[in-house]
């Protein structure tokens, strides 16, 4: 009797195969399996394991993994769909093909409303946009009065919050978004072709 | 305040945790 040898190959945690990743995405298989290749890098960086930990992250991000940022928390939490604190091979192939360049504007839309969308209330509220822009001075170093804060908070909700009810919803970000175009120019990365 | 400081989403739009591009940096 003779014995067959199979090489088996091992694959990280969460491995899904490349060809149902590029069916679901708009990834194709090589793209996939070059995501792989760098999915392997960022999930091997601190904890062994072949998963995206939050100081994986913000390591491959900022080249430093205590790096405290609220967007970058943001983006990690949209990633990790099944809310488990890391992230999966299939969850990052997924929510990266919201950044690629075939990928629908309106899918990009509602990627940025959700990452904006703090309590994840359905809406944006003027204090999460407040929040956004304090965090956004700090990370950049810039001071500006609380007054002037709430001065550009007030300015962008007359633009967005067409209805004036005091929170953005969906379609009022939607056309806001049409009007100023360069909001979406993170959400396109042309690494991904 | 300038006026291109007005859009706060324009603000935050520059945000490097927003800057998926130097996952991809070597």
């Amino acid at each position: 009797m003779g014995c067959v040898f199979v090489k088996q190959v091992k694959h990280t945690p969460g491995y899904e195969d490349p060809v149902v990743l590029a069916s679901e995405t708009a990834f194709t298989v090589s793209e996939v399996e070059v995501l792989y290749e760098l999915f392997k890098k960022i999930s091997h960086l601190i904890i062994k394991d072949g998963l995206i930990h939050k100081e994986e992250f913000q390591l491959a991000l900022f080249k430093n993994s205590n790096r405290h940022n609220l967007f970058a928390d943001r983006v990690f939490d949209l990633f990790d769909v099944k809310r488990n604190g890391v992230i999966e091979f299939g969850e990052f192939v997924r929510s990266l093909s919201v950044f690629h360049p075939n990928t629908q504007q309106e899918e990009k839309i509602r990627f940025v409303f959700r990452l904006y969308d703090l309590r994840s209330t359905g809406y944006i509220e003027k204090e999460e946009l407040k929040e956004m822009v304090i965090a956004l001075l700090s990370e950049s170093d810039l001071c500006l009065s609380d007054d002037v804060v709430e001065i550009i908070v007030d300015q962008t909700f007359k633009l967005a919050d067409s209805n004036d009810d005091g929170r953005i919803d969906p379609v009022e970000w939607k056309d806001f978004v049409k009007k100023n175009p360069s909001l979406l120019k993170n959400m396109t990365l042309p690494y991904l072709k | 305040v300038r006026p291109a400081l007005m859009n706060a989403f324009e603000l935050i739009s520059t945000s490097q945790g927003l800057n998926l591009g130097t996952l991809f940096e070597k």
